[in-house]
């Protein structure tokens, strides 16, 4: 696992809580807007199961701490989106929350639904981008979430041990939080990588 | 090589639409070859952090700061440390990916803070 420069995260005192809300003005109208709700209540509550920070939905985007959208081309900061794959989203590195996604892409939550070969499993771009909103630069084990690149029609849902060990340093364990056969590396892939 | 039966030549003719898949005529490329299109693979490392250099004027040949940069970038990611855009490097360039550059520089717009 890495950091940013600096090595930034949240300050807020504990228990912390961060809200997050969606841009009323960007986003996709292909996928009901209850389901990317609850696409985005499993990824925020993926990161949530391993430190002491809550995450709540707000409606009042502008003072949300994470503000989500999607967007196309250039959109204003600086790093503009390139259509169709490429480069599927991006997120600020703390205390910022921006939260961007690229709204050319064909974002799936149920690739049997989502029949296109270039179809991107919105939660998997959704927990590694999060990961960057905490802190988490990317990292170098090809199982982690917070690898940068995802295959499209692939999921990448669940957090690895690189994961958790980077963001438990930023913020503690959450004192729930159990050890699971899930968090190992698929060290056949690793190995095969190394060979 | 017969590019018709190519995986990585099927993978770009699958994904007409990605942003990079031009870049599969840049493999097994080395250093001291020039190749036209080389210099957007420039472009694309000095993105991601590789080539932090900016502003620079990038030419088809495939130099020293490039190689340098594969080798950077093959390490980060856990690829063979070839130097040379081999299969395996070029299929991970091609992929859909994260906008954050891999390497944290203090100077990149992303990686500010609010302050």
């Amino acid at each position: 696992y890495a950091y940013f420069y600096g090595r930034p995260r949240w300050m807020k005192t504990s228990p912390m809580t961060l809200s997050y809300a969606f841009s009323p003005n960007s986003m996709i109208d292909y996928i009901d807007a209850s389901e990317i709700r609850s696409v985005f209540q499993r990824a925020f509550a993926r990161w949530s199961s391993a430190i002491p920070v809550n995450f709540t939905e707000t409606e009042d985007y502008f003072t949300a701490d994470i503000k989500i959208g999607f967007y196309s081309g250039d959109h204003g900061d600086g790093e503009p989106f390139d259509g169709v794959l490429g480069v599927l989203a991006h997120a600020f590195s703390p205390e910022n929350g921006r939260f961007h996604l690229d709204a050319a892409e064909a974002w799936s939550v149920d690739f049997d639904e989502e029949g296109s070969k270039v179809a991107v499993d919105l939660e998997s771009v959704a927990t590694h981008e999060i990961g960057h909103v905490l802190g988490l630069a990317h990292s170098s084990v090809k199982d982690a979430v917070m690898y940068p690149s995802l295959s499209p029609r692939t999921k990448k849902r669940d957090l690895k041990l690189d994961d958790v060990e980077g963001v438990q340093a930023l913020y503690g364990s959450n004192p729930n939080f159990k050890y699971t056969s899930s968090l190992e590396h698929d060290t056949s892939s690793s190995n095969r990588r190394r060979t | 090589r017969i590019l018709q039966q190519d995986p990585l030549t099927e993978l770009a003719a699958d994904i007409q639409n990605n942003t990079w898949h031009a870049f599969v005529k840049l493999i097994d490329a080395g250093k001291g070859s020039q190749v036209t299109g080389m210099s957007e693979l420039k472009k694309y490392f000095q993105r991601f952090g590789y080539m932090p250099i900016p502003d620079q004027n990038f030419t088809d040949f495939f130099d020293e700061d490039l190689e340098s940069a594969v080798l950077n970038y093959q390490k980060n990611l856990g690829l063979p440390v070839t130097g040379k855009l081999d299969d395996e490097t070029m299929n991970e360039i091609m992929l859909p990916r994260c906008g954050m550059s891999d390497l944290v520089h203090d100077h990149s717009s992303l990686h500010t803070t609010k302050n």
